[in-house]
């Protein structure tokens, strides 16, 4: 099912290529985090990359127009692979600045789960199997998480350098939840 | 199926964002490749993305590995989108030379289709699909090649800008096929 399919292709096709320490000179991304906080002189609560699994397949192309306390600070600098006949692809993540109070920031290195934009950019295009995509949406992104979290909690060079965001994007009257609070809550438990 | 789930997902997060002329500042696959030619003084048969969906999913991570005629010219310049989350994300491609004589070498823009790197990384991996994905293999295969055809026939702002070269890249023995002679023939039908 569509669901299980986009979760193997974002674990074996991204986060098995950017979460692990390989022990070359090919960093990972606790390691990246590392030195993106010396270097800016800045701390993380979490060195993780945190990915959102919003409900609805929502994802903006930037965080902070999701929210009234999230702000972009920077991405942080790519790795490259050359894989399937791209030499050197470009990998990188980007950090972004969440005020928790007048003077306190967390910094986090924060993105949504693409291939959930992908399915929505499938539905949005009306093809053949979209009217299927439409109907079973919820099932799919549960799908989605729940393959996907069996799969890193399978694999010890991945398990701790992610954490999975999955929440309803949408109050009870359609409204969008301000994600920037969702993220402080998850950070919490690094506190 | 995992097939044209792939599929979908090759056409939808990637097709769509990098071969379009957008009418904007960001340039689609054409326009990159005739820059490409105007500042290195080459001739390029086909402006067309190709891409190669070979029988077995083996996709080596560059392509001179594949063929005694290929080399790697250079990488195009990227563009950037940034998409859920991810500000700025790179995309790009890969420039190769293949020799056809002593004196003649044709430049393409080349690469291997991506999600099936990841079908046979899951399939290596031996996870819990991993068995039925290798007896479906082919069919997967086919039905990503036949489901992607039909998507990028449908679509007037892509189907002019990619070629899809589906292969068998063994020999009845056994053996890997010349690449760079598979993609040489698929260049005569420019000449
Ligand atoms: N050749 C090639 N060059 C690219 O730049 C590229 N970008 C995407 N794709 C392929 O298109 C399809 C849709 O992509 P999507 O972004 O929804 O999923 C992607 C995305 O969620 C995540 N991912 C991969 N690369 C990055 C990246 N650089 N930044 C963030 N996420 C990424 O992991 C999924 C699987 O990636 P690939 O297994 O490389 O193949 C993808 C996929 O089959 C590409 N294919």
């Amino acid at each position: 099912d569509y669901g299980s399919a986009m979760a193997y292709s974002f674990f074996h096709g991204y986060l098995q290529i950017v979460l692990p320490h390989k022990g070359t000179d090919q960093k990972g991304i606790q390691e990246i985090i590392r030195d993106f906080e010396a270097q800016q002189g800045v701390v993380f609560s979490s060195h993780k990359l945190f990915v959102l699994i919003p409900l609805s397949l929502h994802c903006p192309a930037t965080i902070e127009q999701t929210s009234s306390i999230v702000e972009l600070a920077q991405n942080l600098p790519e790795i490259t692979v050359s894989r399937a006949g791209v030499c050197k692809r470009s990998y990188k993540s980007t950090v972004y600045k969440i005020r928790r109070s007048q003077t306190e920031k967390e910094y986090v290195c924060l993105e949504y789960a693409t291939p959930l934009q992908t399915l929505f950019d499938i539905i949005k295009h009306r093809t053949e199997h979209a009217n299927d995509y439409e109907l079973h949406k919820r099932e799919l992104v549960l799908q989605f998480y729940l393959t996907l979290r069996t799969l890193l909690n399978n694999d010890p060079d991945c398990k701790d350098h992610c954490e999975l965001i999955f929440f309803d994007d949408k109050t009870d009257n359609g409204q969008d939840v301000d994600v920037g609070e969702v993220v402080l809550e998850h950070l919490n438990s690094y506190k």
